[in-house]
Parts: C-alpha cells; structure tokens; sequence
C-alpha cells in the first residue's frame, strides 16, 4: 500500500516538474544542430547522418527559406520498400533528392508523418503530449528569426532525451518502485515478430506497417535472441546491400558496426526505478520484457514509458 | 562562418549563434 | 533489478553464431565502420593566391551571383560589404519581409602566403525601403536569429569560387 501511495506522488511530481520546466531548459548550454539542404542527394544525406552519428536532422528549404520537416530512418525504409517494389528505377533511386521524398512516400502509399513542432519556451509537458498525439518519437522546437520572421529550427527533442532529462534532475524517479507488470504499461499484444530466417524485406514490410522502430527476432520456441531496428536500415543502405534484399535478417544484422551496446532486457518484476536508473547511465531506446526463461513476453517503448508519467495512475 | 573540407562533393558550413542565453552551432550541409 | 543486455545480440556474438551456420552471405557482410571522423573546422576559407588576385575572384563571384556590393575605400581594399538580394519563393500569406541580405567579406593574412577569406553576416535590410525595426524587442528576442539563409549564400559563393578557381 505504502509503495502504491509512493509511486502515485512520484507520478504526480515529475509530471509537475515537466510542467514547471521549459523545452529550452533541455537544452545543453551548448550543442550542435545539423540541418540538411534539401537539393542533397538522399544518399549523400546518409553518409551525412552516419559520419555524425545521427538517425535524423532537420530539412531546410533554400528555395522558400524555410525548416522541410524532418529526416528520418522511417524516409530510409520508405525509400527500401519503394525500390523492392520498382527494381527498375535504380537510376532515379540513386539520384533522388531530399525533396524527392514526399513522391516517395505518395507512390507507395504512406501517411507522410505529423511533425507537430512547439515553441521552445511552452512547458516540456506540452511537448511530450503534442509528441504523443503526433505519434512520432521527436519534436522540433520552432521559434522565429526577429527580423525575417522565417522559421528557425532550435533544436530537435527527442522522447530520450526528455526520459533522461527526467531521470538525471528528479530525485521522485526512485521511489516508482511498483514492478511494471502491475502497471499494464508493457505492449504485450500483436507485438511483431520474425525469426532469424525471415528476408530482411518482410522486417522492414513489418516496421513501416506497424509504424514501430524495432522487431523482435525470436527462435522456434519464442525464446527472444536479437532485434532488428529501423535505424540498422541506414547501415543496409550504405552498404548498397539494399539491391539484395534477399537477405536474412541475421545476416543484415551482420552490418551493425562493434559499438552496438545491445538489446536491453528486463522482466514484468522489474521496477520503473530501475528502469530509469538504466536511461540514466546508458542509451538504451526500449526494454524487451521476458519471462525467467528468456521467452519475449512484451516491450517496454519509451512512449509507454512517457505516457504512463504523463497520464497514468 | 565556419567551413570544413568539402567530402563526397558536400558542402558543410556553420555559424555559431546565440540563442537567448544558449549557444547554437548552426551547421548546414549541401550539395557542392 | 533483472534488466541486462542480451548476449545474443552482441553483434560480436551475433557475427559468430552467423558464421557457424556457414551461410555463404554472412560471411561476404562486412560491419558498418563508425568512423566517428570528427569534422574538422576551419574560420572561413584559406588561400594561398596573391592577394589581389583572391580580391578579384571574389569580386567575379559575386557579379555572376547576381550580388551588390559598397564601392570599397581607398585604406581599406581588403573589405568588402555585400547586399544581396535572397530571391524566396513568395509565401502564401505575402508577408512583407526583408529580402536584402547584408554581408561583410574580409581578406586577412595568417602568414606570409597564407590568406583567410572571412564572412561576417551584416544584418538584413528591405528593398522596398522600410527598414525593420526591431527596437521593442527585448534582449532575449534579439538573439533569435537563424543563420540558415547566410550559411545558405555563403555555400553559393564558395561554390562560384571553387568553380571558377
């Protein structure tokens, strides 16, 4: 009962503090902000994101002088399904433009993503609700150039970076320590899987259609052995591997480069303190949830993770 | 204005800028 | 606390329960090297042409740009102060806004032979006049300024020179 009390305040104070903070107060003091042009080539963005160790950057248009929305991994997986579906087209593949992107997006029929955007001085708790309700995992922070009135991109928030924000200035985080399994926060139903077998084509069908970021890979007995994540598609792209999409998703994997830290694991006994403790100290982007035996039971996202402070209990 | 060595005909430049009483580096890459 | 890492996604690991199924693709898949080349950053652009010669491509460049620019004076030739019109595809609600963008290109030497050219944005101005004036602003909306259309014309002028040169 007591840790139940806990928890509720817990709850109830960091989602004061996020309303007490800014999107600006994120900020670094100082930080980088890499923007593309939009006349870049696709590929020469991605040798771009990779040299900077990026998956997403703002677009600027130099025509309109104005912020393109935003790249990211989902417009590299759009560009792989386009191409399975016209092999023919390699030339134009090869020399589509940034701006090209939203054609991609119409021929194979997708939703071009809601990037809602706020202003940097709205309290952070607006930001992670607008991030929700526009399902996407970042928010672009727009304010105004004084003289031109033209759009300037801040900065780019992520749903991480805000979890890790919270995790390093709320002392309340250590005393969630109801288990998640009693919190009915973990996505356990139709979670998406394939096997170590499965072409890497049918994974990426799967990340773009479930609009998810990672895929668990399971062996016959479900036990949960690795994960295919829409980031790794930059690494199949560079490679020039996407001509060969015949590829098994264990050997796709085969292109992560050494300094993949790992998939992250937890159980349904785990605590939300714990699980802050670890978005803390390391870059971890989801927990797969398993029983004692290593079978996948769910995933933990960070979105779950974020609409349980913003709306839980 | 800042610039670094143009690689894989891109072009990438930068302006640090002060953003209320934070510091941005503004960098933008295009096509050479 | 029951959270690690699973062993099996090590891409160490991964690599070597790949091969050991002897499949003929994995062993051809090499890993993404993530060369963290940290970009390295120069203040504005070097040469080691003689000075006037530099003067004078900047100059042609910014005549082929379409660019304006002060008629330099007599003790200081190794400034220039550029105006130049930024050409944007007009917005839906035809918001007036300043078009002229002002810049100040300067030769400095480093050493003997060795020139640095630097650009300096100079603020905008309107080519139909009105100046905007920003003089309510308070300090903390003065700084919100982004560099984009001047990182902008600045990659076209280095691209006139790099092409011409």
């Amino acid at each position: 009962e007591k840790i139940i009390v806990e928890q509720k305040l817990a709850v109830e104070s960091i989602r004061a503090f996020l309303k007490s903070k800014t999107s600006y107060d994120v900020l670094p003091v100082s930080y980088r902000l890499i923007v593309l042009d939009t006349s870049l080539l696709v590929k020469k963005s991605l040798n771009v994101l990779l040299q900077n160790n990026i998956v997403s950057a703002p677009l600027w248009d130099a025509k309109t002088s104005r912020f393109a929305g935003l790249l990211t991994s989902s417009d590299f997986i759009n560009v792989i399904q386009y191409y399975f579906s016209n092999p023919d087209k390699f030339e134009l593949v090869d020399k589509l433009q940034l701006d090209g992107l939203k054609d991609i997006e119409r021929a194979i029929g997708v939703e071009p993503p809601d990037t809602a955007s706020i202003h940097p001085s709205r309290p952070l708790y607006e930001a992670c609700i607008r991030m929700m309700d526009s399902t996407s995992r970042r928010i672009p922070l727009i304010d105004q150039d004084e003289d031109t009135h033209r759009e300037i991109v801040v900065s780019v928030l992520t749903q991480y970076r805000i979890l890790k924000f919270v995790a390093l200035n709320c002392r309340e985080t250590h005393f969630l320590r109801r288990p998640i399994g009693e919190l009915n926060i973990i996505t356990k139903n139709n979670v998406a899987s394939c096997r170590m077998t499965t072409p890497v084509i049918d994974v990426i069908q799967l990340l773009s259609q479930g609009n998810v970021a990672s895929i668990p890979i399971v062996d016959h007995e479900g036990t949960l052995i690795n994960v295919y994540e829409a980031v790794d598609v930059l690494g199949l792209i560079k490679g020039g591997i996407y001509n060969d999409l015949s590829l098994s998703v264990g050997e796709a994997l085969m292109r992560r480069s050494d300094d993949f830290e790992g998939v992250y694991t937890c159980t349904e006994r785990d605590k939300l303190s714990t699980i802050m403790d670890n978005i803390r100290k390391s870059r971890v982007h989801r927990f797969f949830v398993t029983d004692d035996s290593g079978k996948l039971v769910g995933v933990l996202t960070l979105s779950d993770l974020l609409k349980y402070i913003l709306l839980g209990e | 204005l800042a610039t670094s060595s143009i690689k894989h005909n891109t072009l990438c430049v930068a302006s640090i800028v002060r953003y209320k009483r934070k510091y941005v580096t503004q960098i933008l890459y295009a096509p050479l | 606390s029951t959270i690690s890492i699973l062993p099996t996604s090590l891409p160490q690991i991964h690599r070597a329960n790949m091969l050991a199924q002897g499949l003929p693709a994995a062993s051809k898949i090499s890993p993404l090297v993530n060369k963290k080349s940290k970009t390295r950053w120069h203040f504005g652009i070097r040469s080691r042409s003689y000075p006037l010669d530099v003067m004078g491509e900047i100059y042609m460049a910014l005549k082929n740009l379409g660019a304006e620019w002060a008629k330099p004076s007599e003790e200081d030739l190794w400034t220039i102060r550029v105006r130049w019109k930024y050409e944007v595809a007009q917005n839906k609600n035809n918001e007036k806004i300043p078009d002229l963008m002002k810049m100040i290109i300067q030769l400095f030497q480093i050493e003997t032979n060795n020139y640095l050219v630097d650009f300096k944005f100079d603020g905008w101005e309107s080519s139909y006049g009105e100046v905007s004036a920003n003089v309510n602003l308070s300090e903390d909306e003065m700084s919100t300024f982004s560099a984009y259309p001047f990182l902008h014309l600045t990659t076209r002028l280095i691209m006139e020179l790099a092409v011409n040169s």
